[in-house]
């Protein structure tokens, strides 16, 4: 729905991560729940939505009946935060070698986005918000420069 | 009708927000 397009690039991600991590798709889903109901959860469109989306997750939860990530979200904070990570400094090693593709850019962006899903769990340490910042400026910048031909620095 | 709308609203919106308690184990 309109109104909950500011998560519309979470829902992606989530989509992304079904087949590769299905714990992390299933958390970014929970945030994208947790914040819709906080923008919108009156208007008809976004009803239907929260509708489907919920009965998604309480499906997934019952199909990863066997991962523990799921089911104690101490555990699954720490599984999304490794992933989070991963993806960060696989896109600030290739940036730092000067490799500054399009992947690097939508590395740093979906760490950005995993950074935000680890709100869920409460507020970030301020060296996850710091990688936060800079993840996403990162992603905007190196895209900049690849849109008007241009090398990052 | 529009209190009747509201009032379904607010109720859809709590059993959405039971569910994600639950989900979550929060309850």
């Amino acid at each position: 729905p309109q109104t909950l397009r500011s998560l519309a690039h979470h829902v992606r991600t989530a989509a992304e991560l079904d087949k590769r991590d299905p714990v992390t798709a299933y958390y970014c889903r929970v945030f994208v729940m947790q914040t819709a109901m906080k923008i919108d959860s009156r208007s008809p469109e976004s009803r239907k939505f929260l509708g489907g989306l919920m009965d998604n997750l309480e499906k997934a939860k019952k199909e990863l009946a066997d991962r523990e990530e799921v089911h104690d979200e101490v555990v699954g904070q720490c599984h999304v935060e490794n992933y989070a990570l991963q993806i960060f400094i696989y896109a600030d090693n290739e940036d730092r070698a000067g490799r500054a593709t399009r992947a690097v850019v939508r590395a740093f962006y979906t760490a950005s986005l995993l950074f935000d899903v680890l709100s869920l769990f409460g507020e970030l340490s301020d060296e996850l918000m710091e990688k936060q910042r800079y993840a996403r400026w990162k992603a905007t910048y190196i895209h900049t420069c690849l849109k008007n031909g241009e090398t990052p620095i | 009708g529009g209190s009747i709308g509201a009032s379904t609203a607010s109720g859809e919106q709590d059993e959405l927000s039971q569910r994600l308690a639950r989900l979550r184990d929060q309850v």
